[in-house]
């Protein structure tokens, strides 16, 4: 059964489908595993970030429909392969935006998604779910499907907020619908060396509300991740030599230890 | 009666309350404009950017009670006055997270922010609303109450997607509840002078797709905006004479035009 985690943050543009993509190319390319990223928002910016790699999808059809289906469909019905082997993506899906407006009166509906990946979990080893910066129907989806969620920020003033955000929203699934669920940790992402001033006094804030949840390995600021996305490319295949492609190979390797991936 | 600015955009982090805060500030300051900054984002980013400005809050109520309260308050009850001569801002609101699922049945829901600012926009020459990253309840009811809207970007693969989606809600929000709706502009921010390979392919997209509502104005990368947030501080007060604080003096005077302000 695949390990699931939920990159999720109420923070915006916080690195949230970079670190999900990034994190899941790794695992299967350096770890050998079968992946799969599931898009959870309706921009759709997992698909446009590896579009050069995306294959045709194998079922024609979108999350929305499973997750809106009342018959029962999984998520691997509709995932579409990568030129990358064992790397598996959800397609585009703009339905996503009208999730939460259309499941308001649907009883459990914060239990779709974990129930669309029962069988979908036997097909991988790893599952990685990329969050709107929105904590409504789908990032609570998430969580309650989730074994763990990793929390990027950036070191600034104004994410810091979103961080306890996200994590009250945690509490709350963990102590109803999702028992297990497990912070995997706070990510600190885009830290830029050269503001020291900024960053020692945000991280004195993040480190006296979530202590030891804030994870040691940190991503810099490297333009080759915006770079890849443009290309449409996971940073391992555009800049594999990067400094990106090492914090994230690094993170990787991390987080598959604390998620217990084979 | 007061002019309404939205501002708003799908995708995260690319600068919607750095702006509002920015041009709402120099409408105040520069202009000698009475504006308030209406803070819809449940992370409540305005108030934690002028933090260490913004005075005790009248009315002691928050903008959550203004909009599901049936018994038509006022949204200037609520509003707390700041250091800055005329500048008002709405203060933290948490409680704006639950704000789209007790709406969900009520009539007329779209139309609540509209009607709260009926008498507020008298008090105000300008009105700018903070939106959060997310097509929402709350970002439509700024498109109903709004003159015009300008949608912040940055000049990322991933930033484009977002930047449709909410001209599309714009079309239909101005088709059906709120005629008189234009679009002030796409700006482009966090411009960074040292990616020219991406920059340039990402402007051409946005300018294929968006054509003159792309504004010539652009906001460069400025760290002096984050320490600024971090101060709890507008630009003007914290770095007056800041690359950030010109490109917003410069916005502002543009848009103050564009939106017939006195
Ligand atoms: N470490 C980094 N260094 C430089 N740029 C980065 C880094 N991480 C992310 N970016 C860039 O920052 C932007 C935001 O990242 P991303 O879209 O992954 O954030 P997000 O949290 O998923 O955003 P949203 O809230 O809209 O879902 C992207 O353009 C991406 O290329
Ligand atoms: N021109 C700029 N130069 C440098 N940093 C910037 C610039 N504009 C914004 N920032 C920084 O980028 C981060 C994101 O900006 P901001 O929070 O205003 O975006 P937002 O669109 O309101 O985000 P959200 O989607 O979460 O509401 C902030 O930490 C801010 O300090
Ligand atoms: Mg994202
Ligand atoms: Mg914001």
């Amino acid at each position: 059964n695949a390990r699931i985690l939920a990159v999720a943050a109420q923070k915006g543009g916080v690195g949230k489908t970079t670190t999900a993509v990034s994190i899941a190319s790794a695992w299967s390319r350096l770890h050998g595993l079968h992946v799969l990223v599931v898009d959870l928002d309706p921009q759709a910016n997992v698909s446009i970030s590896v579009r050069s790699q995306i294959l045709a999808n194998r079922g024609g059809g979108a999350l929305s429909d499973v997750l809106e289906n009342e018959k029962r469909l999984e998520v691997a019905e509709i995932a579409a392969e990568t030129k990358v082997d064992g790397f598996h993506v959800t397609p585009m899906d703009p339905g996503l935006q009208h999730f939460e407006d259309r499941m308001v009166s649907r009883i459990g509906k914060e239990l779709i998604l974990r129930k669309a990946l029962e069988v979908t979990r036997t097909h991988y080893d790893a599952i990685v779910i990329d969050c709107p910066p929105h904590i409504g129907g789908l990032t609570v989806n998430a969580l309650v499907a989730a074994d763990q969620v990793l929390v990027p920020t950036s070191l600034a003033a104004l994410s810091v907020s979103g961080v306890t955000g996200l994590l009250e929203a945690a509490d709350e699934v963990q102590s109803t619908l999702n028992p297990q669920l497990e912070v995997a940790g706070v990510l600190l992402t885009r830290v830029d060396g050269r503001s020291t001033r900024v960053n020692a006094s945000v991280l004195d804030m993040l480190e006296d509300s979530f202590g030891a949840l804030v994870l040691p390995q940190h991503i810099g600021v490297d333009n080759a991740l915006a770079r890849a996305q443009l290309a449409g490319e996971d940073i391992f295949e555009f800049a594999p030599s990067s400094r990106a492609a090492g914090w994230y190979g690094d993170l990787a390797t991390q987080l598959a230890d604390t998620l217990g991936l084979p």
